[in-house]
Formats: structure tokens, C-alpha cells, sequence
């Protein structure tokens, strides 16, 4: 009835749920990346202390060209358009020098259609 | 585009490689 | 295809122009890849601005619908900010 936990509720939270100083689990961030072909002001905050994994966006790549099972909710346009690319990556990595991509698709190429 | 092709050059810069290849933007996307 | 086509063609031209910036080359595959990317994210764009105009009871698209887009990144909200302003000028 009411939104907050009940002690009963809370007494379970803070036993099975809450993370403790002793499970020794850092917070977690993103890698800040700086922008390559724009000049970039934003300044990147150094943060040093020792608690903070730094998550890597590539560590788990070779299992990101294809979607896992989702429940109730479907995965985002951005991750299928991630993991279609990630796919194709996949399919023309066994391509040597010639790329059928690039020969299929300049047949369609209208050299007025370039600006 | 421009910031993607920038990331993989200096992917593969980083290791050293004369060529860009799939797994330098690879290692990149996920940033973009 | 004849749009995918023109959009490959302009990917292959900035790769060539940061492989000779950077002294390096750019395999086949990865410009597809590249291409491949940015058309796909474009459509993204696309949906993602028809949105934004239609939120805002507008048949037309226009640069604050553009920012809009841009605003995770504060670098290229500053970026594209600085590009509609000279637009405007």
C-alpha cells in the first residue's frame, strides 16, 4: 500500500541484496573517449581512485553479432543495428582483397548523383 | 563517418599496422 | 541501392582522404563496413528527427531537431551548433 519497503521488506533487502564494503565490488564507468575528428574542449576527468573498474566496450565483441535471448523486452533499434553490422563484419572477414559489397553495390553508382 | 574512420586509422596506428582492417573497427564501433 | 551507392562512394573518398593524412590504407572490407554503418544509423537519424519534428506539430525538419539529435555528446552539440549557426550567418 505504501511506496517505501516495509521492515520486513527492508530486513531482506539489506541481508540478500545490498552490496557490502566487504564484497569489494568497484563502481563501474564507461571509458570517456575523446572525439577524433571534431577539436574536442570537453576536458576528460582523470578520476584515479582505485574503486573504479573501467568497463571495456570490447571485451565481449566476439559474442555481439548476434542478438541474445531477450524477455518482454525486445532489444533497441541502435543494439540490432550494432549487432547487424558486428554480423557483416563477421561475414566479410573471410573476404581476401576483392570485397563483393564494393563490386555489387558501385553497379548502382550514378557518378551525378556524388556531390 | 569521419569520426569512425579517425578511430580505426588510430586503432591500427596503435599496433603498428600499415593497413586498417575489419578488427581495428572492430574495436572501435562500440564507442561510436 | 543507387543512394547506398553514393554514400559508399563518399565513404571510400573520406577513408582515402585520412589514409593519406595518416599514411595508411583502409582495406575493402573495412569501408564497406563503414558504409554499411553510416547508412544504417542514418535511417536511425531519419526515424529519430521525423520523430522530434512530429513531437513538435511540425511537417518540416529543422536544425533544432538536428541538435537534438547530437545531445548525448556535448562535443558535437557544440559542433553542430557552431555549423547551423554559420548556416544561418
Amino acid at each position: 500500500e505504501h511506496w517505501a519497503l516495509t521492515s520486513e521488506e527492508f530486513e531482506v533487502w539489506d541481508r540478500l541484496y545490498r552490496i557490502q564494503d566487504s564484497d569489494g565490488i568497484k563502481n563501474v564507468k564507461l571509458p570517456q573517449v575523446r572525439f577524433e575528428s571534431i577539436r574536442d574542449m570537453e576536458e576528460i576527468k582523470e578520476s584515479c581512485n582505485e574503486n573504479i573498474h573501467e568497463l571495456s566496450l570490447t571485451e565481449w565483441r566476439i559474442w555481439q553479432n548476434r542478438p541474445f535471448p531477450t524477455h518482454m523486452v525486445d532489444h533497441s533499434d541502435r543494439c540490432n543495428n550494432f549487432i547487424s553490422i558486428m554480423e557483416k563484419i563477421e561475414l566479410m572477414r573471410h573476404e581476401e582483397g576483392a570485397c563483393t559489397y564494393d563490386s555489387e553495390l558501385m553497379t548502382y553508382l550514378h557518378k551525378d548523383d556524388i556531390i | 563517418v569521419q569520426e569512425a574512420v579517425a578511430r580505426a586509422a588510430r586503432q591500427a596506428k596503435s599496433e603498428d599496422l600499415p593497413t586498417v582492417d575489419l578488427e581495428h573497427l572492430e574495436k572501435v564501433l562500440p564507442q561510436l | 541501392e543507387r543512394l547506398k551507392a553514393a554514400v559508399h562512394y563518399t565513404v571510400g573518398c573520406l577513408c582515402q582522404e585520412v589514409a593519406e593524412e595518416k599514411g595508411i590504407e583502409f582495406s575493402k572490407q573495412t569501408i564497406a563496413a563503414v558504409s554499411e554503418i553510416t547508412f544504417s544509423q542514418c535511417e536511425i537519424f531519419a526515424k529519430d528527427l521525423e520523430m522530434f519534428a512530429r513531437h513538435a506539430k511540425r511537417s518540416t525538419i529543422n536544425t533544432e531537431d538536428v541538435k537534438l539529435l547530437a545531445r548525448r555528446s556535448r562535443s558535437l552539440l557544440n559542433y553542430i551548433t557552431q555549423k547551423s549557426e554559420e548556416l544561418a550567418s
